[in-house]
């Protein structure tokens, strides 16, 4: 079971994420007396790198409309720039005493801080761009939403025409990130009900000329026509809803739900 | 074609990771 749910986060946290465990676990079983060398020139290293971040971070918050990105990123920023200080602090004092253990100390929590604040910097910064996704998704409902009104062959050429773009773009999007996804089985749940909906979509332009003919023509079978409609557009709304759900899951989530 | 932020992210993980090899390297001397 992957620990991080996309390729991207997984590439940039995994290593990291690695070596800091193993430090934690260093340090927990020998407390080993060495002097520690002059740390000054990697933790100035961090601290810059901290500080391109911060400033990036800040200026995406600014320029998002997206209030909950607006809302979990400022924490996390904080968090990596605490985390910076600590070792910062950890650095200065061991250059006054090589052994110092509360500088060690500082290294492990400063070291850990940067993961942990980087980590949710990363996941508010993916969920907002899972959310962009998700409107995408939920603006072609609302075209399908609109099916119900086509009632002759022009209203019909104005919808796919309208319909068409928003679906590429989002099966388009949809398949990027599943492209992204560590998790397997979230992997094949958005491939299969992408299919779905590429299949259908042909199923339902063709229910709908089916159903405008019929009702031009005056003749019976236009409450079939319709109820035939109706179904590929309910069994689409589902697949997408699907997706919408499938989007917003993280390997944390079924962990906890299993 | 990754934004900015992921990219600095990705500065900071591999900053992060020289500066942990560099206190192991002492822990495990």
């Amino acid at each position: 079971m992957p620990v991080f749910h996309t390729k991207t986060i997984e590439s940039i946290l995994e290593p990291v994420a690695q070596q800091v465990s193993r430090l934690v676990i260093l340090h927990e079983e020998a407390e080993d007396g060495n002097a520690m060398p002059d740390l000054a020139r990697p933790v100035q290293v961090v601290k810059m790198a901290v500080d391109n971040l911060v400033k990036v971070g800040y200026d995406t918050v600014n320029v998002s409309e997206d209030q909950i990105l607006k809302q979990d990123m400022p924490p996390a920023l904080q968090r990596v720039e605490e985390a910076s200080f600590l070792l910062l602090d950890a650095s200065d004092m061991l250059r006054a005493d090589p052994y110092s253990a509360p500088a060690r100390k500082k290294l492990i929590e400063g070291s850990r801080g940067i993961l942990q604040g980087t980590s949710a910097l990363l996941l508010a910064f993916d969920e907002s761009e899972v959310r962009k996704i998700i409107r995408i998704c939920k603006s072609v409902l609302e075209y399908l939403a609109i099916t119900e009104v086509v009632d002759c062959m022009e209203d019909l050429v104005k919808f796919v025409k309208n319909l068409s773009p928003v679906l590429t773009k989002m099966a388009k999007e949809v398949d990027l990130r599943e492209k992204e996804l560590t998790h397997q089985v979230h992997r094949e749940m958005l491939v299969r009900s992408l299919e779905e909906v590429k299949a259908l979509t042909p199923v339902l332009i063709s229910a709908v000329k089916i159903f405008v003919s019929t009702k031009s023509q005056g003749a019976g079978g236009v409450k079939e026509s319709q109820g035939n409609r109706d179904f590929v557009v309910r069994k689409l709304c589902d697949e997408i809803n699907e997706i919408i759900r499938v989007l917003q899951l993280t390997t944390y989530d079924e962990d906890e739900w299993e | 074609d990754a934004p900015e932020m992921v990219r600095q992210a990705r500065v900071l993980a591999q900053a992060t990771s020289q500066l942990v090899n560099a206190i192991k390297g002492q822990a495990e001397g």
